[in-house]
């Protein structure tokens, strides 16, 4: 049985050899038909350069997520926060009497917007 | 394509980017 | 699943193979020639539209540290009100 295993292992040894030969000369006969000029790349640098942009595509997409989702978690305790606190504020204002100056227009557009 | 899928990708990390500026000037506003 | 990923592991190389096959043919025909070099402008296209959303993503990661930044100092001011009142 071990003899068994151990002949297959070498033929898919064998063969995935092969293949990566087939594959080599294959490259290497396109290369030598098309010889790269300026500006004109061989079919077989473009397939290589396609996969390479892919590759990178799904890399940055995989950064961008997370990056994303972390800001709008942090955006929302932001929000809940600021509430939080000007509520109290105002809570302090009514204890104590205490006449605060009235928002500007401008904190009031910016209140508005954090609620 | 890919190349939509970047385009997209693109812009919608620029509109993130540009939302998060308004909103930090927008909390600094109030934390005067 | 080991030999399945053997199995795909040389799936894949033949598929690559076949490609390539594929391709042995291509920029004999002025045609295809004309195709293979849009193809190399598609690819120029979408290389410098990555390394734009790289740029936009470093961007993003400077700008969620300031975000974070501002959390934490805006929930050091709510401790303060908290303790004054």
């Amino acid at each position: 049985m071990e003899a068994e295993v151990d002949k297959l292992e070498l033929m898919f040894q064998k063969a995935d050899s092969d293949l990566d030969y087939i594959q080599y000369r294959l490259e290497y006969e396109i290369k030598t038909n098309h010889p790269e000029s300026a500006g004109e790349k061989n079919p077989v640098t473009l397939l290589k350069e396609m996969s390479a942009i892919k590759s990178r595509y799904q890399t940055l997409y995989a950064r961008f997520k997370p990056i994303a989702a972390e800001q709008k978690e942090t955006k929302n305790r932001i929000c809940a926060t600021m509430n939080k606190t000007m509520t109290m504020i105002q809570e302090l204002q009514k204890q104590t009497d205490l006449e605060l100056s009235p928002l500007t227009e401008e904190e009031k557009t910016a209140a508005e917007q954090l609620k | 394509t890919l190349k939509d899928d970047v385009s997209i990708l693109l812009d919608k990390a620029r509109l993130e980017n540009e939302e998060s500026m308004s909103f930090i000037k927008t909390t600094k506003v109030m934390m005067k | 699943s080991e030999l399945e990923q053997l199995c795909c592991h040389v799936n894949e190389k033949i598929g690559n193979i076949r490609k390539t096959l594929s391709l042995r043919n291509l920029g004999q025909e002025p045609t295809l020639k004309n195709v293979l070099n849009k193809i190399g402008g598609e690819i120029f296209a979408v290389n410098e539209l990555l390394n734009k959303l790289e740029l936009e993503i470093q961007y993003q990661e400077q700008t969620n540290s300031s975000l974070k930044e501002l959390c934490a100092s805006l929930e050091e001011d709510y401790k303060d009100v908290e303790h004054l009142k």
